[in-house]
């Protein structure tokens, strides 16, 4: 059977928020290691990779390996019945055709448990090479989040430059044009204001900002968001989960035709 | 003009 367990079940809730509107369905898989994701937007342009470790739940066992698939929009419903303070608890038998989440108050005395059907789904995994990246960017999450919006109300994509002490995001639109600037600062007096720019090559290219929009969902789950980047790859958006994992996400550039 | 590229283009099946 697989059965494990929370304590901060907001985790769980803010991680479903930030790829449901991305993502329709996808497999859930449970091996000894931990609790994982890979799905493709159904436009094949990102890619959601979740991983939550074994050892960051209080309780985890898994006796097989198993893939479960679920409705993002369904898994939603019932993590949205979870208090913010509850602990969750999933649970499932081995070949079952259910999944289940138990909620628990903090005091304990309030304990409620949804079954969710689980469903089969066709998912295609790809490879992901581990790659060093020409420059990898470490910024405030709600910075990010803030540049992205604020850029998609101007163009429709975003050219990010990273050099050695500054990262530039640009864009171009019908009513005019923005650039936004943030330069290296390793603060450290306020370690949550700190972006860190690591970088081998100067690098630059162009992305879609309705999905880095999107990909910025995730920020609730972490004080900073780290962007890699390397020539005509795609770009990794990667939110930490403290103790437990991380949320990655994937965008292909705009190519040149 | 750019157009978008797919994720199959950069990684491959595992």
């Amino acid at each position: 059977m697989f059965e494990a367990r929370l304590q901060q079940g907001a985790l769980l809730k803010k991680v479903v928020e930030a790829i449901k509107d991305l993502i329709e369905d996808a497999n859930f898989d449970c091996n000894n290691s931990g609790f994982s994701l890979q799905a493709m937007d159904s436009s094949h342009v990102s890619l959601v990779a979740l991983s939550l470790r074994a050892d960051g739940f209080e309780h985890y066992r898994c006796d097989r390996n198993v893939s479960m698939g679920m409705k993002l929009a369904n898994l939603s419903k019932i993590l949205k019945c979870a208090g913010n303070d509850d602990a969750i608890t999933m649970k499932s038998e081995d070949n079952g055709d259910t999944i289940t989440f138990m909620f628990e108050s903090q005091n304990q005395e309030r304990l409620s448990e949804f079954d969710l059907k689980l469903m089969d789904i066709d998912s295609e995994h790809l490879g992901i090479p581990e790659a060093e990246y020409d420059a990898t960017v470490k910024l405030p999450s709600s910075e990010f989040q803030r540049i992205v919006k604020d850029l998609a109300s101007i163009g429709d994509t975003v050219e990010i430059s990273v050099t050695k002490d500054a990262v530039k995001f640009g864009t171009n639109g019908d009513i005019g044009s923005a650039n936004v600037m943030c330069r290296q600062n390793k603060s450290v007096d306020k370690p949550e204001e700190s972006t860190e720019i690591d970088i081998t090559e100067p690098v630059a290219l162009t992305f879609a900002l309705r999905y880095l929009n999107s990909f910025a969902k995730a920020t609730p789950l972490s004080s900073h968001v780290v962007l890699k980047l390397s020539k005509d790859l795609p770009i990794v958006v990667e939110y930490h989960i403290e103790n437990v994992g991380r949320l990655s996400f994937f965008l292909a550039p705009k190519v040149e035709e | 003009k750019a157009s978008q590229g797919r994720l199959e283009s950069f990684f491959g099946p595992s």
